[in-house]
């Protein structure tokens, strides 16, 4: 049987409430090491990756692996009536056709059960490369959200180009262009405030704001956002939750006809 | 198209 408990229920919301809009229904893989998703966007243009680590969870059980498709929005419902504070507890038997949550208030008075009918979902599952990126930026989650948000009022898509000090971000539309510059800042005293930059080349690619926008509705998730570039390679966009896992989105670019 | 081929030739050097 698999049996999983996370305290910060809150947690799995946000996960789910992060991927819900962009892939419709998908596999929960569950194995020793933990609890993973991944599923490629309706439009297969991007892939959304997750993992849950094992020991992430007060409580982990999963005696054989087993793969549990569910619709996202069903899912959603369902998380949605839980509490942010209340501990969440996942449970399903061995070639079971459902699966339970529990939710337990912090003061342990109100105990809900809600049952959630899995469903047979194909799909590969696809490798992620292990690739040497041309630049890696780390910067507040909100500000990268905040960067997409405002861009989409003006174009559709987004250059991204990353140089030693600083990452640009710049759109054209009907109405006008508009360009926002993050400059390097390691700053010591406030950590969440941060912008790092790594380069081994200068980059520079074009990806649509709509996924872009989708994809920062993790920003809740994390303190920082991580992007990952290279020349005609996807785009990573990465989430880390602090001892437990991350939750990290793939794009394809924008490529010039 | 050419964005989801790029995707698939990603994952397919895995």
């Amino acid at each position: 049987m698999f049996e999983a408990r996370i305290a910060q229920g809150g947690l799995l919301k946000k996960v789910v409430e992060a991927i819900k809009d962009l892939i419709e229904d998908a596999n929960f893989d569950c194995n020793n090491s933990g609890f993973s998703l991944q599923a490629m966007d309706s439009s297969h243009v991007s892939l959304v990756a997750l993992s849950l680590r094992a020991d992430g969870f007060e409580h982990y059980r999963c005696d054989r692996n087993v793969s549990m498709g569910m619709k996202l929005a069903n899912l959603s419902k369902i998380l949605k009536c839980a509490g942010n504070e209340d501990a969440i507890t996942m449970k399903s038997e061995d070639n079971g056709d459902t699966i339970t949550f529990m939710f337990e208030t912090p003061n342990q008075e109100r105990l809900s059960e809600f049952d959630l009918k899995l469903m047979d979902i194909d799909s590969e599952h696809l490798g992620i490369p292990e690739a040497e990126y041309d630049a890696t930026v780390k910067l507040p989650a909100g500000e990268f959200q905040r960067i997409v948000k405002d861009l989409s009022s003006i174009g559709d898509t987004v250059e991204i180009s990353v140089t030693k000090d600083a990452v640009k971000f710049g759109t054209t539309g009907d109405i006008g262009s508009a360009n926002i510059m993050c400059r390097q800042n390691k700053s010591v005293d406030k950590p969440e405030e941060s912008t790092e930059i790594d380069i081994n080349e200068p980059v520079a690619l074009t990806f649509a704001l709509r996924y872009l926008n989708s994809f920062a509705k993790a920003t809740p998730l994390s303190t920082h956002v991580v992007l990952k570039l290279s020349k005609d390679l996807p785009i990573v966009v990465e989430y880390h939750v602090p001892d437990v896992g991350r939750l990290g989105f793939y794009l394809a670019p924008k490529v010039e006809e | 198209l050419r964005d989801q081929q790029l995707m698939f030739d990603f994952f397919a050097s895995a």
